[in-house]
This record gives C-alpha cells, structure tokens and sequence, in this order.
C-alpha cells in the first residue's frame, strides 16, 4: 500500500 | 507582517552541514487486528557546492556523514541502527545502503528553491545499494532524501508554513 503524507514547514525567527 | 523570500544563496566551495529528524509511528488496523509500524531515523548531512551557475542554480555534492535508525513492524524485532557501529553490526539487507555513508552519493543540479532539477552523477555505492534502480527512480529517491528543503515560491512570513507531499 502506498500511502501520502504532507511534510510541513514553518518558518521561525532564531535569535 | 513583514514577508520574506526564501532562497538558497549557492557560493562556490560551500559547505552546508545540518541535522535531520524522521519519526514516524503508523497504526493499520483492521477488524479487530492493530499493527504498529515504528520509523525512527536521525541523521547528519552536508553538501558541498561545485560551481554556480548565472541564474543561482548549483550544482552540489551530497553526503550523508552518519545515520540512526530504529525501526518495527508489528511484534518483530526491531531493527536498530548505528553507522558509528560499521556495517559489520547491521542486519545484512541494510549493509549496502551503510557503505555509503560518508561518501559522495551524488552530483546534482538544484535551483535556488531547493528543487533538484537533474542528477548529473550517482556514486557507485549508491547504485550498488538501489540495484535495479532507473535514474529516474534514482533521481526521485534523492530528492526524497530531502538534502535541500523545498523553499516556498511565494514571499513568507515568520510563522508562516508551506507544505511537500511525501509518498510512503
């Protein structure tokens, strides 16, 4: 079975 | 909110050195009978940039330096993995993919986005650890490894997240 998933990314702020 | 572009500024020489961490725990169930696939992996990459073209594409050289892996499927045992260890210490079907392990597995083209637009050479121990493999599999196996993150076309804010479909 071949299944999808969604990689998400967020942009942060890094002192 | 202020926006930014992101993109990836390609110097000829650069060294990029980051962490990257997978954990993924997946329930199948049916009727009444529940399997647990467990997929744990961290690993330590860099790539190096070759040369630059005009329009910012690079192309670069990737290297996995080290990999842990813990994997389960169910009541099996689970696998466990170390390449500090050497490939001596693996199950043998994964002995192959450890023998690449801080070495060059290819030379590609990236856009400034992150895009992989072409594989221009693949190392030997790469092939010997995909046989059978196409280039275009190949070339859909690297970007999978995921050694440039996909920027985002549109300007971002801090907070802001975009998305990459990931088959499995």
């Amino acid at each position: 079975h071949r299944i999808t998933l969604k990689k998400i990314y967020s942009l942060q702020k890094v002192d | 909110a202020p926006t930014w572009q992101l993109a990836f500024k390609f110097t000829p020489e650069q060294v990029v050195r980051y962490e990257d961490r997978f954990h993924s725990t997946i329930r199948l169930q049916k009727a009444n009978k529940t399997v647990r696939i467990l997929n744990n992996r961290k690993s330590r990459k860099h790539y190096r940039v070759l040369s630059v073209d005009k329009k910012g594409q690079g192309l670069v050289e990737t290297v996995i330096d080290h990999i842990k892996i813990r994997a389960q499927q169910g009541d099996e045992p689970a696998i466990n993995i170390d390449s500090s260890n050497g490939p001596d210490s693996c199950p043998v079907n994964f002995r192959t993919l450890l023998a690449t392990i801080g070495r060059p597995i290819a030379r590609s083209r990236c856009d400034s986005s992150g895009k992989l637009l072409n594989v221009l050479s693949i190392s030997k121990a790469w092939l010997k650890a995909h046989p059978g493999a196409s280039n275009q599999s190949l070339a859909t196996s690297l970007q999978k490894q995921g050694f440039l993150v996909p920027l985002p076309e549109e300007p971002i804010s801090i907070g802001g997240t975009w998305e990459e479909t990931h088959e499995a």
